[in-house]
């Protein structure tokens, strides 16, 4: 299985 | 000029040992609304966000909004010197290159001050949404330590699978399987020994144990804790911490290949 990192979930504010 | 103060400095003491082995550093940013921090884990999957209010801290000023950058593991070698019960008071002057922290003893017999270095530290800053989850938890935070601590203990990732039947934790590993489910049960008097779940479709996600087990690491801080659930989202473990905020968790899924 592999893992996203998660600023790829949540954009830069 | 940056200055808060906590007469429960204990709570400061364990926010501290709840964050530093999952982030190593990261930049506490100051203003006159309080401390906030988000900070990631070194391979970058799970995010951290610490929230406490000036309204939290019984004397709260704060002139110009800064970003400290704090090493944990240092900041923690200096609150270990803090007694459970003393006052704690954080003080900066503007573009400080240090951090002072003084612990102030109850019956003020014993007034000790620590310089901590600050860093500087780049980071992003992550936007997280104000979403609507498929699955909203809100257990006993010492069910919660005990349910990933033992899954743990068999396997690797973790299967949460929220459904009307409850709430399901399943792992396997070399030494065999093991599924732990908790029912929605609001019978026990105290609120917190209640376990609430707010279902809206069922989900379910696959989450690596290691990072779960290490937010646990918070419980100290909180009788309760929330875990939300969308699929294909990191899941948001949060711990209220009294008055003076929250810290919150977030973890990306396990996907196949």
């Amino acid at each position: 299985m592999k893992q996203k990192q998660i600023s790829q979930f949540f954009g830069a504010s | 000029m940056f200055e808060a103060r906590i007469t429960q400095g204990s709570v400061l003491k364990k926010l501290v040992e709840a964050l530093k082995e999952l982030v190593t550093e990261g930049n506490f940013d100051v203003s006159s609304t309080g401390l906030t921090l988000q900070a990631m884990d070194s391979s970058h999957v799970c995010l951290v966000s610490l929230t406490l209010r000036d309204d939290g801290f019984d004397h709260y000023r704060c002139d110009r909004n800064m970003a400290m950058g704090i090493h944990f593991g240092n900041l923690s070698k200096i609150l270990k010197c803090a007694g459970n019960e003393d006052t704690i008071t954080l003080k900066a002057e503007d573009n400080a290159d240090t951090l002072t922290l003084m612990f102030e003893s109850a019956n003020q017999d014993r007034i000790s001050d620590f310089d901590l270095k600050l860093m500087s530290i780049e980071s992003e800053h992550l936007g997280i949404p104000d979403q609507d989850y498929s699955a909203e938890i809100k257990m006993p935070s010492a069910e919660y330590q005990r349910i990933v601590r033992d899954l743990t203990s068999i396997g690797d990732t973790v299967l949460i699978s929220a459904t009307k039947e409850g709430i399901k934790f399943s792992t396997s590993g070399d030494v065999g399987t093991a599924n732990i489910t908790l029912r929605h049960n609001t019978t026990p008097e105290k609120p917190e020994e209640q376990t609430i779940i707010d279902l809206k479709e069922p989900v379910a996600l696959t989450f690596a144990l290691r990072y779960l087990n290490n937010f646990s690491k918070a419980t100290p801080l909180a009788p309760q804790v929330k875990l939300s659930l969308t699929k294909d989202l990191p899941i948001f473990v949060e711990y209220q911490v009294g008055d003076l905020g929250n810290v919150r968790f977030f973890l990306a899924p396990k996907i196949d290949d």
